[in-house]
Protein backbone atom coordinates (compact mmCIF):
# COMPACT_ATOMS: atom_id res chain seq x y z
CA UNK A 1 0.00 0.00 0.00
CA UNK A 2 0.94 3.26 -0.66
CA UNK A 3 0.67 6.33 1.81
CA UNK A 4 1.09 9.99 0.56
CA UNK A 5 1.46 12.90 3.21
CA UNK A 6 0.63 16.50 2.78
CA UNK A 7 2.65 18.31 4.44
CA UNK A 8 3.13 21.97 6.02
CA UNK A 9 3.29 24.30 8.85
CA UNK A 10 0.71 24.09 10.76
CA UNK A 11 -0.99 27.36 9.60
CA UNK A 12 -0.59 26.72 6.01
CA UNK A 13 -2.57 22.99 6.75
CA UNK A 14 -5.30 25.07 8.57
CA UNK A 15 -5.65 27.52 5.68
CA UNK A 16 -6.15 24.34 2.97
CA UNK A 17 -8.45 22.80 5.14
CA UNK A 18 -10.49 25.56 5.67
CA UNK A 19 -14.31 25.32 4.16
CA UNK B 1 -15.36 -53.47 -13.44
CA UNK B 2 -12.61 -50.99 -12.63
CA UNK B 3 -14.85 -47.93 -13.62
CA UNK B 4 -16.85 -49.00 -10.95
CA UNK B 5 -14.32 -49.10 -8.26
CA UNK B 6 -12.33 -46.06 -8.45
CA UNK B 7 -16.29 -44.26 -8.98
CA UNK B 8 -17.14 -46.23 -5.39
CA UNK B 9 -13.46 -44.58 -3.98
CA UNK B 10 -13.75 -40.97 -5.20
CA UNK B 11 -17.04 -41.45 -3.59
CA UNK B 12 -16.09 -43.15 -0.41
CA UNK B 13 -13.42 -40.32 0.02
CA UNK B 14 -15.50 -37.44 -0.74
CA UNK B 15 -18.13 -38.73 2.17
CA UNK B 16 -15.12 -39.21 4.71
CA UNK B 17 -14.09 -35.91 3.61
CA UNK B 18 -17.43 -34.45 4.11
CA UNK B 19 -18.69 -35.64 7.26
CA UNK B 20 -16.01 -36.81 9.01
CA UNK B 21 -12.76 -34.06 8.28
CA UNK B 22 -15.64 -31.48 8.19
CA UNK B 23 -14.44 -29.95 4.60
CA UNK B 24 -17.08 -28.71 2.31
CA UNK B 25 -16.42 -26.92 -1.20
CA UNK B 26 -19.24 -24.45 -0.61
CA UNK B 27 -18.63 -23.57 2.77
CA UNK B 28 -15.71 -20.55 2.38
CA UNK B 29 -12.48 -20.47 4.03
CA UNK B 30 -12.30 -18.98 7.68
CA UNK B 31 -10.03 -16.13 7.57
CA UNK B 32 -6.91 -16.49 10.40
CA UNK B 33 -6.11 -14.23 12.62
CA UNK B 34 -2.47 -13.73 13.55
CA UNK B 35 -1.66 -13.24 16.92
CA UNK B 36 0.12 -9.68 16.19
CA UNK B 37 -4.00 -8.57 14.83
CA UNK B 38 -5.56 -6.01 16.32
CA UNK B 39 -8.17 -7.04 18.90
CA UNK B 40 -11.47 -7.29 16.86
CA UNK B 41 -13.23 -5.41 19.12
CA UNK B 42 -10.29 -2.46 19.01
CA UNK B 43 -12.34 -0.03 16.94
CA UNK B 44 -15.62 1.06 19.10
CA UNK B 45 -12.64 1.43 22.00
CA UNK B 46 -10.45 3.50 20.28
CA UNK B 47 -10.47 7.37 20.68
CA UNK B 48 -9.65 8.21 17.13
CA UNK B 49 -6.75 11.21 17.12
CA UNK B 50 -8.17 14.71 15.76
CA UNK B 51 -9.22 14.27 11.84
CA UNK B 52 -9.51 17.56 9.49
CA UNK B 53 -12.80 18.05 8.89
CA UNK B 54 -14.16 16.40 5.68
CA UNK B 55 -13.87 18.25 2.90
CA UNK B 56 -16.84 18.79 0.06
CA UNK B 57 -17.23 16.88 -2.90
CA UNK B 58 -16.36 18.66 -5.77
CA UNK B 59 -18.70 18.10 -8.90
CA UNK B 60 -17.19 15.76 -12.01
CA UNK B 61 -15.71 17.15 -14.50
CA UNK B 62 -13.03 19.72 -12.90
CA UNK B 63 -10.44 20.84 -14.87
CA UNK B 64 -6.63 20.95 -13.68
CA UNK B 65 -4.61 23.99 -13.78
CA UNK B 66 -2.85 24.94 -16.83
CA UNK B 67 0.86 25.60 -16.70
CA UNK B 68 -0.07 28.97 -17.58
CA UNK B 69 -2.29 29.80 -14.91
CA UNK B 70 -0.18 27.55 -12.50
CA UNK B 71 2.65 30.35 -12.86
CA UNK B 72 0.57 32.97 -12.52
CA UNK B 73 -1.85 32.14 -9.89
CA UNK B 74 0.41 30.17 -7.39
CA UNK B 75 1.58 32.53 -5.67
CA UNK B 76 1.64 33.35 -1.71
CA UNK B 77 -0.61 36.27 -0.53
CA UNK B 78 0.47 38.84 2.08
CA UNK B 79 0.19 36.01 5.10
CA UNK B 80 2.62 33.76 3.04
CA UNK B 81 -0.61 31.79 2.29
CA UNK B 82 -1.20 29.95 -0.82
CA UNK B 83 -4.36 30.22 -3.41
CA UNK B 84 -5.31 26.41 -2.45
CA UNK B 85 -7.98 25.00 -0.11
CA UNK B 86 -7.53 21.01 -0.06
CA UNK B 87 -10.64 19.08 -1.50
CA UNK B 88 -12.14 15.61 -2.05
CA UNK B 89 -12.64 14.74 -5.87
CA UNK B 90 -13.41 11.53 -7.51
CA UNK B 91 -12.38 9.58 -4.08
CA UNK B 92 -9.41 11.78 -3.91
CA UNK B 93 -7.88 14.86 -1.56
CA UNK B 94 -6.71 17.62 -4.18
CA UNK B 95 -5.59 20.78 -4.09
CA UNK B 96 -8.08 23.66 -5.77
CA UNK B 97 -6.47 26.63 -6.49
CA UNK B 98 -9.19 29.09 -5.29
CA UNK B 99 -9.68 31.74 -7.70
CA UNK B 100 -10.16 29.54 -10.57
CA UNK B 101 -11.23 26.13 -9.44
CA UNK B 102 -9.54 24.44 -10.79
CA UNK B 103 -7.46 21.51 -9.36
CA UNK B 104 -3.95 21.51 -8.83
CA UNK B 105 -1.48 18.03 -8.14
CA UNK B 106 -0.36 17.47 -4.82
CA UNK B 107 3.00 16.71 -6.69
CA UNK B 108 2.87 20.03 -8.27
CA UNK B 109 6.42 21.29 -8.52
CA UNK B 110 6.18 24.76 -7.55
CA UNK B 111 4.18 23.69 -3.98
CA UNK B 112 7.37 23.43 -1.88
CA UNK B 113 7.97 27.22 -2.88
CA UNK B 114 4.80 27.55 -1.10
CA UNK B 115 5.67 25.51 1.87
CA UNK B 116 3.64 23.10 0.79
CA UNK B 117 5.29 19.07 0.36
CA UNK B 118 4.18 15.68 -1.01
CA UNK B 119 5.58 12.93 0.90
CA UNK B 120 5.34 9.28 0.57
CA UNK B 121 5.29 7.43 3.79
CA UNK B 122 8.33 4.84 4.02
CA UNK B 123 9.31 1.88 6.43
CA UNK B 124 5.50 1.72 8.35
CA UNK B 125 5.99 -1.00 10.74
CA UNK B 126 2.79 -3.20 10.75
CA UNK B 127 0.62 -1.28 8.52
CA UNK B 128 -2.49 -3.13 8.44
CA UNK B 129 -2.26 -2.69 12.42
CA UNK B 130 -2.02 0.71 12.36
CA UNK B 131 -4.72 1.10 9.74
CA UNK B 132 -6.56 -1.07 12.12
CA UNK B 133 -6.12 0.86 15.06
CA UNK B 134 -7.10 4.14 13.54
CA UNK B 135 -4.03 6.08 12.89
CA UNK B 136 -3.39 6.15 9.29
CA UNK B 137 -6.35 6.50 7.17
CA UNK B 138 -7.46 9.30 4.72
CA UNK B 139 -7.34 12.84 6.51
CA UNK B 140 -5.73 11.79 9.71
CA UNK B 141 -3.46 14.31 11.24
CA UNK B 142 0.40 13.44 11.96
CA UNK B 143 3.89 15.28 12.83
CA UNK B 144 6.90 15.34 11.33
CA UNK B 145 9.60 14.78 13.80
CA UNK B 146 13.45 15.36 13.18
CA UNK B 147 15.85 12.52 13.94
CA UNK B 148 19.23 14.27 13.73
CA UNK B 149 21.00 11.46 15.43
CA UNK B 150 19.62 8.97 13.58
CA UNK B 151 22.62 6.88 12.15
CA UNK B 152 21.09 5.76 8.41
CA UNK B 153 20.63 8.95 7.53
CA UNK B 154 21.33 12.11 8.87
CA UNK B 155 18.03 13.86 7.33
CA UNK B 156 15.73 11.28 8.84
CA UNK B 157 12.56 13.06 9.66
CA UNK B 158 10.26 10.36 11.78
CA UNK B 159 6.34 10.72 10.89
CA UNK B 160 4.41 10.37 14.30
CA UNK B 161 0.74 10.22 15.28
CA UNK B 162 -1.27 13.06 16.96
CA UNK B 163 -0.89 10.55 20.03
CA UNK B 164 3.10 10.47 19.46
CA UNK B 165 3.39 6.71 17.89
CA UNK B 166 6.12 6.58 15.55
CA UNK B 167 4.03 5.31 12.05
CA UNK B 168 6.90 5.72 9.49
CA UNK B 169 9.40 8.10 7.99
CA UNK B 170 10.11 10.25 5.02
CA UNK B 171 11.27 9.21 2.03
CA UNK B 172 14.85 9.81 2.06
CA UNK B 173 15.00 12.42 -1.05
CA UNK B 174 12.14 14.52 0.36
CA UNK B 175 13.64 14.24 3.58
CA UNK B 176 16.88 15.61 2.44
CA UNK B 177 15.05 18.91 1.56
CA UNK B 178 12.91 19.04 4.34
CA UNK B 179 15.28 18.81 7.00
CA UNK B 180 16.60 21.89 6.58
CA UNK B 181 13.02 23.65 6.81
CA UNK B 182 12.94 21.78 10.15
CA UNK B 183 16.33 22.41 11.37
CA UNK B 184 15.37 26.25 10.52
CA UNK B 185 12.46 25.36 13.71
CA UNK B 186 10.25 26.00 11.15
CA UNK B 187 7.35 23.13 12.67
CA UNK B 188 5.73 21.07 10.07
CA UNK B 189 2.31 18.96 10.74
CA UNK B 190 1.13 16.38 7.72
CA UNK B 191 -2.50 15.13 7.33
CA UNK B 192 -3.08 11.50 4.91
CA UNK B 193 -4.31 12.53 1.10
CA UNK B 194 -4.22 8.90 0.13
CA UNK B 195 -4.25 5.36 1.83
CA UNK B 196 -4.33 2.52 -0.62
Amino acid sequence: GLITLLAASPQTLSHLFEP
Amino acid sequence: GPFAIVLACVLAITAWLTRVAGYSAAEPAIPQRRATDAPARAWNQLTLPPQWPAPPCLSIGRDRLSITDANRLLVADAQGLPPLRVQEHGGVLWLVEVTSGKLVGIGDARLPALGIWSIWLRAVDSRTILAREGLLHSGAALRLVRQPRNAADSNAIAVHSVTGRLVGYVSPRIAAGLAAVLDAGTSIDAVVVSFS
